[in-house]
């Protein structure tokens, strides 16, 4: 490896976190966390030694959170902010589910979202029959110049079209719903 | 400052052999 004066710190530490789905146990105990990374030779080798998301069980999660933070609604961090949730079809497994998840955890150790990345908790992925999901998650739901500039910058890394419509939900009006009911704050 | 990377730059990181 070299020196660590040559490695390049990231702005912040970074944890992965792997949630694998036992109804047996209780949701807290299936949530590990896997590793920590603070510069760009860590991710990328972390990257290199997991799975790729497209190879990931249904059931599965995997989040990418700042050290600190845990990836659940309930962190103090996290309860007044929401997600900018992308819903995939069953087909983009296969076709753009790695790309678009690659691209989210590069946005977020990149820092892509100027100075509103302080405003970033972390990003979840959900492995789902029924559809993956993607979410970045900020931590102030109401905070709507932050939230919508991260949106919007986060909309054109995914190279999503302009008629393709990505939601803001806050954590507050998920929790009390299910995820299909929640109502979109924001729009982009 | 801060570190902020844009993709293309992080991109060049990723088949480093110290990565490896």
């Amino acid at each position: 490896a070299p020196p660590a004066e040559q490695l390049h710190p990231l702005q912040n530490r970074w944890a992965l976190w792997f949630f694998k789905n036992d109804r047996s146990r209780a949701w807290h105990d299936n949530l590990q966390l896997v590793t920590k990374v603070d510069t760009v030779e860590d991710f990328w080798a972390m990257y290199s030694h997991i799975q790729l998301a497209s190879k990931l069980s249904s059931g599965c999660d995997y989040a990418l959170f700042k050290d600190g933070i845990e990836p659940m609604w309930e962190d103090s961090r996290n309860k007044r902010g929401g997600r900018w949730l992308m819903s995939l079809a069953k087909q983009q497994r296969h076709s753009e589910l790695d790309r678009l998840w690659l691209e989210t955890l590069l946005c977020l150790i990149g820092e892509s979202f100027e100075e509103h990345s302080r405003e970033v908790c972390g990003a979840v992925l959900n492995i789902r029959t029924k559809g993956d999901k993607i979410a970045v998650w900020t931590r102030e739901a109401e905070n709507q110049t932050g939230v919508l500039h991260i949106g919007r910058v986060y909309k054109e890394r995914l190279g999503l079209s302009a008629k393709t419509i990505i939601g803001y939900q806050a954590h507050a009006d998920t929790a009390t719903k299910s995820n299909s009911l929640a109502k979109n704050k924001f729009v982009v | 400052g801060k570190k902020q990377y844009d993709r293309e730059f992080l991109l060049d990181f990723q088949f480093m052999p110290a990565c490896i």
